[in-house]
């Protein structure tokens, strides 16, 4: 049972990578079942960001978010604190691509937070990025042209030129 | 305005890129 969670996760995978998208949620829905009859923590959370990532590329923006969401909570009770700024930064995404942004701005705030204490700076760059377009789509040009200098300094630090 | 709603996508596009070889390992 245990190698038929670990098999239905590859499976999922493998059709997201081939971007069947449907074939990939229903095999990542098995391995999520499989992963909470054995207590498998870390399993349920893959399960969790695989199942909103591919949500995202059927378009079920509000899908994703739930997920998502779940996906935060145990990277929270797991303290695994690179998963959780990575939550936080799909979900800032996801409610961008609701429109939703004062809330795609409290979740790029939350990552911008992890990102600077794990001094990840391309992750710092990024929730900068994305806080200036947020802001902007908002009106508030004030916010976004501190978002947007914060973020060209941290790209000129790492040699981005694009 | 438009161009301003262009460059707000950007920034989710360029997630989306990164997204589509995202996949979480066994």
């Amino acid at each position: 049972r245990a190698a038929q969670g670990r098999a239905y996760g590859n499976l999922g995978n493998t059709h997201y990578l081939l971007g069947n998208f449907r074939k990939a949620v229903s095999s990542h829905e098995q391995r999520l079942l499989i992963a909470r009859e054995f207590g498998d923590r870390s399993a349920e959370r893959r399960a969790y960001s695989n199942l909103g990532n591919a949500f995202i590329f059927l378009g079920e923006f509000e899908m994703a978010a739930e997920y998502y969401k779940k996906t935060l909570q145990l990277a929270r009770q797991l303290k695994d604190r690179a998963v959780e700024a990575q939550s936080c930064y799909s979900l800032g995404n996801t409610y961008t691509l609701l429109q939703d942004y004062e809330k795609a701005i409290e979740y790029h705030l939350k990552h911008l937070a992890i990102a600077q204490e794990l001094r990840d700076r391309v992750g710092e760059g990024r929730a900068c990025w994305s806080l200036g377009n947020a802001y902007t789509a908002l009106g508030n040009h004030e916010e976004a042209v501190h978002f947007a200098e914060k973020h060209l300094d941290i790209s000129r630090e790492l040699g981005d030129r694009n | 305005f438009q161009r301003l709603r262009i460059i707000q996508v950007d920034s989710v596009r360029r997630w989306m890129d990164d997204l589509k070889l995202m996949t979480e390992c066994e």
